[in-house]
């Protein structure tokens, strides 16, 4: 299964995520 | 010589006979899904998927969401005592599942693998980090992230886009109505708990603004964040639109989670097909997210909009919202659903005449939780919150 999220956010807003990383739920992927 | 002979008279009847049952199971297929199609067709939705090779062109012939509801079926069956731990252990092993994890280690508790496969964890073992703007709402491996283009395009795979509108709808596509919701937050207390990065539990409680008799320490971040949620600060028109595309394997937790604070105003569910999403499929199967059953929920959040959307798979063709009890995915509507869920007369009435129809793939059916409260106008749902899990079959 999967899970798509979308949503708006300042432009100033980045992923600190890597392509095919491993995720565990409550784990911060995003900061402004 | 005449054994050999009626052997070799018997391979050829066996052959042939399961060759041509293939061939007309195939066959009647299509004529189901022209007969589907056609009239998809005339809902004027329009199903478009670039299949490619000819192992794949069968393949999204199969019956998934039969084949996902039988699976779920076998999977529900309930287990002798003494064959769940080996079982499990062995699932375990074959999935990576990681045992320790769970809330209820004892595995002869869990009845059936169904019960297994969406069994909940250790809040301890998933803190929320509070630092974050955004929280993953589910384990898994992130395929994909990053910027929507400015016509809409979601990268899949480098060289294939499926549009956000085809995922996540649209106020003016067709739609069916979905039975609306009946509760209201102003009169209930929602309360929701997770555990911060340094171990602290946090309580965030939800109760009538203005209503100084919040008693919890984090009552003054619940004043800010409604404030925040109601869009103290709102749509920028600097602002972009971002997405994240999160793969679950069958052995992870799958559960998912809220990943911020936010208020969900609308769900969507898209009946569609259950291909499998696993990552060889969402390279070669074009559109498969337009072309899987899914439900968005959509909402905002304090920079805008935010939506959330579970994409069925065929092994995990049902998708679970806690807070919206009368989504059912990856079945057909019977008028018992209904009558058991007990909604008012007069209501079920009205729907009964529509219960009758199947659901119509390739539709969307909509519901909105606008009455859930009147100053947020739909759910508020709080970080690391439970918002519901997939389910086998």
């Amino acid at each position: 299964s999967t899970i798509v999220l979308v949503f708006e956010a300042p432009p100033n807003f980045q992923f600190d995520l890597q392509e095919n990383q491993q995720v565990l739920m409550g784990q911060g992927i995003g900061r402004i | 010589f005449s054994s050999r002979l009626k052997r070799v008279k018997f391979r050829s009847w066996f052959t042939l006979t399961s060759v041509s049952l293939i061939f007309f199971g195939v066959v009647s297929r299509n004529f189901i899904e022209d007969d589907d199609t056609r009239e998809a067709k005339e809902s004027q939705v329009k199903r478009s998927h670039n299949i490619g090779s000819w192992p794949l062109y069968i393949y999204s012939r199969l019956p998934l969401n039969s084949l996902s509801r039988l699976w779920g079926q076998l999977n529900s069956i309930d287990l002798p005592v003494w064959l769940r731990g080996p079982s499990f252990k062995f699932y375990s092993v074959l999935f990576g599942v990681n045992l320790e994890e769970m809330a209820d280690p004892d595995l002869t508790h869990y009845k059936n693998l169904a019960e297994f496969f969406c069994r909940p964890i250790k809040p301890e073992k998933r803190p929320v980090d509070t630092s974050a703007t955004l929280c993953s709402p589910c384990d898994g491996k992130v395929l994909k992230f990053g910027v929507v283009e400015e016509d809409g395009g979601i990268e899949q795979v480098k060289g294939i886009t499926y549009k956000v509108d085809a995922l996540l709808g649209t106020h003016d596509a067709p739609k069916v109505e979905a039975p609306p919701q009946q509760f209201d937050l102003e009169r209930t207390e929602k309360e929701a708990h997770f555990i911060d990065l340094h171990g602290d539990i946090k309580t965030l409680t939800y109760k009538k603004e203005g209503d100084q008799s919040f008693v919890h320490p984090s009552t003054s971040r619940i004043l800010s964040v409604s404030r925040t949620l109601v869009g103290a600060e709102g749509h920028k028109e600097s602002n972009k639109l971002f997405y994240a595309v999160i793969y679950l394997a069958p052995g992870d937790y799958h559960r998912f989670h809220s990943p911020v604070e936010w208020v969900a105003t609308l769900r969507r569910h898209f009946v569609g097909q259950l291909y499998s999403v696993a990552p060889y499929f969402q390279r070669t199967l074009q559109n498969l997210f337009i072309l899987n059953e899914r439900v968005a929920i959509l909402g905002y959040w304090k920079y805008g909009f935010f939506s959330m959307t579970p994409v069925g798979a065929t092994n995990v063709g049902s998708i679970k919202l806690n807070f919206d009890t009368h989504l059912a995915t990856n079945e057909v509507y019977e008028h018992e659903i209904y009558s058991k869920d007990k909604l008012n007369e007069a209501l079920t009435e009205k729907y009964k005449v529509q219960e009758r129809k199947k659901l119509k793939r390739d539709t969307c059916y909509e519901a909105t939780y606008a009455n859930a409260s009147k100053v947020l106008h739909g759910i508020p749902l709080f970080r690391g919150e439970e918002m519901g899990g997939f389910k086998l079959g």
